[in-house]
């Protein structure tokens, strides 16, 4: 199970744009 | 071609488009102890792009509560000072009734960004860290 900071974490990861 | 970091200069949205400049931002706002501000935009644009349906539904409501935990809740919080009352109860009140929707923090999101784009992110540019990396 995912804690909060990991799940937080993966959601801001998320939305950042990948390298070009 | 124009240079990446002459791009960044042209708008928020174009610093936040390219990871080196994410980056430095995010050094930049750390040392001014706001580094937040910036996790707290992309979680929202990340929780956003969620797709609410079944399998999800218990995600979703766990990002929304952590969400509003991290960044919302303390009202001490750099995030949370920048959030008006009314859009602060409105995500408190879609957490405790659990009405989990993805346009739930798009009002805080874009409170949060007109904080960056008139304030940190002018500053920003005129930083060493900024300077220096030009």
């Amino acid at each position: 199970i995912d804690s909060e900071d990991d799940l937080l974490q993966e959601c801001i990861t998320s939305a950042m744009p990948k390298k070009k | 071609p124009t240079p990446p970091y002459l791009r960044w200069a042209e708008s928020l949205h174009s610093l936040l488009d390219d990871q080196d400049g994410i980056n430095l931002f995010r050094t930049f706002l750390k040392q001014e102890e706001c580094a937040d501000l910036l996790d707290f935009w992309f979680a929202c644009s990340g929780f956003r792009k969620l797709e609410p349906n079944e399998s999800n539904e218990e995600k979703r409501l766990k990002l929304a509560k952590a969400i509003y935990k991290k960044y919302i809740l303390d009202n001490n919080g750099i995030v949370s000072r920048q959030i008006k009352p009314a859009t602060k109860s409105f995500i408190k009140d879609c957490v405790m009734k659990q009405q989990i929707d993805p346009a739930m923090f798009d009002q805080a999101q874009t409170e949060i960004q007109r904080m960056m784009e008139e304030n940190t992110y002018p500053v920003f540019l005129k930083s060493d860290i900024y300077l220096e990396y030009t």
